[in-house]
């Protein structure tokens, strides 16, 4: 389980006070696949970065597994963020001086796992996202909707138990976008990977267990799939 | 009018050739609302960057009010991309180290406006893609689609005779990119502003004049709105 409660992140600039997340309480049962939608400016990618322990909130915990992540070491930290969870970035945040192939395996090698094996598995997944002919392309040498795939890659790379998965199909058209939530899918109901996906895609809608509805830092709404 | 013509775009790594653009031919009319779709990695960006003078293509020409843009000098180029052309880019280019107003503002600086007259259109810009609260936050202190708004915003700044927008609406909810949509339409139907736009939004395809598809760097079609 993926648990925020009471979740507040309130940013300062001079005397302005901005509060991107105000008392966020949610529950994300492990093996689900759920959706977050809300206009541009809720709170979807730091509600994100708050549950992946990459920022502490102002107020309120954040519990992976019923671990309270803000009482991890350093260590425990980067285990975390390495093995547990697999982060896409809303602005993909690839390497731009390594190809699409060093990219996925990067995470691989710091995981321990042994180069040509990594290779293979970044070989195989970069083929399933449709980049096969592209690995040793660097972010320059791709399109905006390549970049993103690079980033879906890498995130599934580590095999990680919880995927958040920001905005992954903003730059991809119909059907590239349909092949990637199909592969979310897949990963969710044949390995039980737990998704957590930040969407404007209404497509999303179809495949999620429950959708999140946010607005101006705040959950509004929650909803299973049926009900929608 | 803007026309391609006899247009290639070919990437060389190593041995390997990359046909990113395969004798493109179009021709789009002045105050046209034109929409360009296609799979991603399908050549719109590279397409743009070619009518938008930012790249040179391998082969063929494009003309801009019948200039051939190959035939400017350095200050010619740079007038066009600077006054008559705004370009809307799928990662923005948005300057990291300056708030949104002085993103705004800094091309019709260059382009010789005053100061003031320069704060006060930006100011008015920025409030009309829902940004008014948020003119003094640098990129990053902005969401995605924030910074998105500020790209389109400083597109519209100087205003253009040309707007080449590639996925303006991309990382934007429903209701934003309508409201977006909605402005560059009014600005086409108002002023006239010939308006390009890559897009995999299918809400964009109710308000082109004509509708453009490409794939593998290729036009397959090219079709009236009531045609489709
Ligand atoms: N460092 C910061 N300083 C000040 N305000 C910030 C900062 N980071 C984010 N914000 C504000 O917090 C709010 C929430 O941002 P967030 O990125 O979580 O939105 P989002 O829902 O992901 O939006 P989008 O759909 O556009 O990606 C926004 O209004 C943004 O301007
Ligand atoms: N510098 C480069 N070197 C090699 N190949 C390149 C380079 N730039 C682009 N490409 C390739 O050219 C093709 C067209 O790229 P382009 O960015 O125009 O696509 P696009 O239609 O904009 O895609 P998207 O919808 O994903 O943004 C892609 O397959 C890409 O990999
Ligand atoms: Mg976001
Ligand atoms: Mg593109």
């Amino acid at each position: 389980t993926v648990m925020a409660r009471g979740v507040s992140k309130i940013y300062h600039m001079g005397d302005e006070e901005i509060p991107a997340l105000d008392g966020v309480d949610v529950t994300i049962r492990t093996g689900e696949y759920i959706s977050i939608m809300g206009p541009s400016g809720s709170g979807k990618t730091t509600l994100f970065n708050v549950i992946g322990a990459l920022i502490k909130p102002t107020e309120g915990s954040v519990f992976i597994d019923e671990i309270d992540v803000a009482q991890l070491d350093a260590n425990e930290l980067a285990w975390l963020r390495c093995r547990k969870i697999g982060y896409i970035f809303q602005a993909y945040n690839i390497v731009k001086v390594m190809t699409a192939l060093e990219n996925v395996t990067l995470p691989m090698l710091f995981a321990g796992v042994p180069a040509d094996e990594a290779q293979d598995r970044a070989v195989e997944i970069l083929d399933r996202v449709g980049l096969g002919d592209r690995i040793l392309h660097t972010p320059k040498e791709l399109s905006g909707g390549q970049q993103q795939r690079v980033a879906i890659a890498r995130a599934f790379a580590n095999r990680p138990a919880i995927i958040l998965a920001d905005e992954p199909t903003a730059n991809l058209d119909l059907k590239t976008g349909e092949d990637i939530i199909h592969l979310m899918k897949e990963m969710n109901a044949e390995r039980g990977v737990t998704v957590v996906c930040a969407t404007h895609d209404h497509k999303m809608l179809d495949i999620s267990d429950r959708i999140v509805w946010m607005e101006d830092g705040q959950i509004k709404k929650i909803a299973d799939r049926d009900e929608v």
